[in-house]
């Protein structure tokens, strides 16, 4: 989940 | 997504449409380091590799193809159009990719989150991203005048740093579990690149005279 929400970002 | 990083995507945004104004209308890249802006389509080939298999919204699918599009269009443009590219001052613009890139793949192979070849890429293109903006900065220094488009576009950039760092404390605040060491540090040692150039702008800006860096 962690590097999921990190992906969200540009 | 809260103001800062909507504020921050805007900025970034702005800073490519103010290169691409100076380079589409005024036909010119002088001062513009072509280094930084190929490190730059680098760093968004292999962030956004993303693109086709995982979506997060229609917003963050069109930023990332315009980040795509307009880098490689930038660098397209320096190299190959045939008035722009007379105005780019090769002759200064000498700094080595390999010293950037080299380093940042050894980096991102040794410190990551997760030993994917997906995950890898990603946390290349923070390191990257972090020290792309170098080749510029050492154009700036050596070019006696700074245009305002030039300037401008560097401090919108440095501005859109800034901005990621504020959405990331608002972000560490309102979420839970929003920890990420490596994109802060690596967005942190990028934010302080552009301290002394901020310092610069703004005594140029303050004191009324042409943005110069001192030698």
């Amino acid at each position: 989940a962690a590097i999921v929400s990190q992906h969200d970002e540009l | 997504m809260n103001i800062f990083r909507f504020a921050g995507d805007m900025t970034h945004l702005a800073s490519v449409l103010v290169l691409l104004l100076k380079i589409h209308t005024i036909k010119s890249c002088a001062g513009i380091s072509l280094k930084t802006q190929e490190l730059y389509a680098l760093v968004f080939a292999t962030r956004y590799l993303d693109l086709f298999t995982d979506y997060i919204s229609l917003y963050n699918t069109l930023m990332k193809l315009i980040f795509l599009g307009s880098s490689f269009s930038i660098v397209w443009y320096i190299r190959y159009h045939k008035i722009v590219r007379r105005s780019y001052d090769k002759d200064q613009d000498t700094f080595r990719h390999y010293f950037l890139v080299l380093p940042c793949l050894l980096l991102a192979l040794l410190i990551n989150e997760k030993f994917t070849f997906r995950e890898v890429m990603w946390t290349f293109s923070l390191y990257l991203e972090a020290v792309a903006i170098l080749p510029q900065l050492v154009l700036l220094q050596r070019t006696r005048n700074i245009d305002n488009l030039t300037g401008q576009y560097v401090f919108l950039l440095g501005a859109y740093r800034a901005l990621y760092i504020l959405n990331w404390i608002y972000r560490y605040f309102t979420e839970p579990h929003y920890v990420h060491w490596i994109t802060w540090i690596s967005g942190l040692v990028q934010t302080l690149l552009y301290a002394d150039f901020f310092y610069y702008y703004f005594q140029s800006w303050k004191n009324n005279v042409k943005l110069e860096l001192p030698a």
